[in-house]
């Protein structure tokens, strides 16, 4: 079955992107069929793959486009439904929808059941409607977590949304916890992932560690793999790629 | 006159709470009466002050609470205007208004003019409604931005929305810009702070360097004041709070 893995958390600037980009075209690299959805107004997706996208999920959430008109192939394998500016008016339609408001992502995506390997969408940090249709699509959930106090707090706050929604979406479970950021020579990271370790063992994935080629590459319009195949930033969404790969549902 | 100074930037983590918090206790040791508004779901302001607030902004929005019973004295002369998970609820009110939806922070803080030498906003990272409402209220604006890539789109795409703003609210403007995370040792941050000096001249402020006891304190619920007065992070606060307090409109 294809496998629907969302990457979220409100806390702001914890990497979501970042891994939402680096996993899926790890995915499509190891030759899997992948589509990124990118569903926040940042957009900053297509911008960091290099892509200056003319619609994408707005126009297939309020049916001004069909699938084939608003998917880009971004990469080999790697398919981007583009988030950006105009998700803001999107998302006003769906709020004013006055029943079924929080299925219209997983009904707009209902043609392309199947097409792919894996679909991982990539959110805002906010809990918004959007987010909301997010949860109510994906059926595994990766939280980046970055190696601050707030982020635990988010984390928490994060948590007791999911549960909210999971009564609704039995199938949604908190899958992956991925630490980011880190910096073995801090106490302040080691700290917080023996935190971590206590709370979410078994979800636990292997630490990405600060690396600034991660940051510089989206300024080229390249991931990881592309800007700095052996830079510490590649090795570990490789090995993020690889556990998620091993793990098939 | 009351200045009401808005600390935004919808890119997540670029340090929004770290500067509203730093800043409006800055203001408020050198002699200042502060009202600090957290207009964010995450509801970090209370958080990062050691408050678990009962009631706050939420209640003030939506007419079940007073100015009087909602704000907390957090500090001497520091009064908190918390916001955190029950701002969602809020929101949906305002969203349902046929019309005048973006004055409704306004008119909830008009009880409170003139009552404070400053007011300063916390906000979420996202362009949704409430955002809206403080670009509606407030007639300053800070932006923090962090060295990095992915930020500085996120400015170009704030000052394209901010303009949408300007057209309805000519008194708003865009006063500050705080370069964050700021290391003189890294070569992303050097580059990245004289392209803003080549955009941002006259507005730009003395840079806030990366600091990790910034991201420590506010798991003890003090400010950098309080945890660190001599670390780089409360010296760099100083000095904002130095220029805006000489800036005096
Ligand atoms: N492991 C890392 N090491 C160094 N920099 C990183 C790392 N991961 C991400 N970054 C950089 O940190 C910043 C924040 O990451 P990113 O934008 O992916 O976070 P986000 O959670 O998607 O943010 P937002 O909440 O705004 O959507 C970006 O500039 C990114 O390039
Ligand atoms: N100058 C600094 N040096 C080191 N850490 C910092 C600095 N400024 C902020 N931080 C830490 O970085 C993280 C992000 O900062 P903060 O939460 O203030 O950003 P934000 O823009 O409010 O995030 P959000 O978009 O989620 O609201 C926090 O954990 C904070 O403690
Ligand atoms: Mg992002
Ligand atoms: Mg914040």
């Amino acid at each position: 079955a294809m496998r629907k893995i969302a990457v979220c958390l409100s806390k702001g600037g914890v990497g979501k992107t970042t891994t939402a980009i680096n996993l899926a075209h790890g995915l499509a690299v190891a030759g899997s069929n992948v589509l990124i959805v990118d569903t926040d107004t940042q957009g900053h997706v297509a911008t960091s793959l290099g892509i200056e996208p003319e619609i994408g999920l707005a126009e297939l959430l309020t049916q001004r486009a069909t699938p084939e008109e608003a998917l880009i192939l971004a990469r080999d394998r790697l398919w981007l439904l583009a988030g950006g500016r105009a998700l803001a008016g999107a998302k006003r339609e769906i709020d004013r929808k006055n029943f079924g408001g929080e299925q219209t992502l997983a009904e707009s995506l209902e043609p392309l059941e199947g097409k792919f390997d894996f679909v991982i969408l990539d959110t805002a940090p906010s809990l918004d409607i959007l987010s909301v249709n997010v949860l109510f699509y994906a059926k595994e959930i990766l939280t980046p977590v970055s190696p601050e106090v707030l982020t635990l707090q988010g984390v928490l706050d994060f948590q007791h949304n999911l549960a909210g929604v999971q009564k609704y979406h039995k199938d949604l479970h908190l899958k992956y916890v991925l630490p980011t950021f880190y910096d073995m020579r801090v106490r302040k990271s080691k700290e917080i992932l023996e935190q971590l370790k206590v709370h979410y063992e078994s979800l636990l994935c292997e630490p990405i560690r600060y690396s600034v080629k991660l940051s510089e590459a989206p300024g080229f319009g390249q991931t990881i793999y592309e800007y700095d195949p052996n830079s510490p930033g590649a090795e570990g969404y490789k090995i993020l790629t690889q556990r998620i790969m091993n793990d098939g549902n």
